[in-house]
């Protein structure tokens, strides 16, 4: 289950990278 | 020369009566709405949908799109995943949507 948080962290930096 | 009917376009649209979904999709696959293609609105929008805590996995998307060939669907997950839109949790063949609107 570390890994969903992990997985979910790096999606949400990736999305937010996006958005900048 | 055969007359072309003025519907040229590269791809019929699919008019899918059944999808009860709100967001309409313009049939058109390079007319994006928010940056992205149709078929990756349409994946998110199932991995949206699913209510399971562990997400949707990728067999569901495959029942769900299959006038869709499976190469797409797996571009289009690749994709999103990529975008940050959607990440696997237990494992890689299940997604979940970040976008929590």
């Amino acid at each position: 289950l570390v890994r969903i948080q992990r997985n979910k962290a790096a999606a949400l930096l990736r999305l937010a990278a996006r958005n900048v | 020369s055969k007359p072309n009917n003025q519907l040229s376009a590269g791809r019929p649209s699919i008019s899918n009566p059944g999808m009860g979904e709100p967001g309409n999709f313009s049939g058109n696959n390079f007319m994006p709405a928010n940056g992205l293609t149709m078929v990756q609105n349409q994946v998110l929008n199932l991995i949206k949908a699913c209510p399971r805590p562990e997400g949707l996995n990728f067999q569901d998307l495959r029942n769900q799109l299959q006038h869709m060939p499976v190469a797409s669907i797996k571009q289009a997950v690749d994709f999103l995943c990529n975008e940050g839109h959607i990440y696997s949790t237990v494992d890689d063949d299940h997604f979940k949507s970040t976008d929590a609107e």
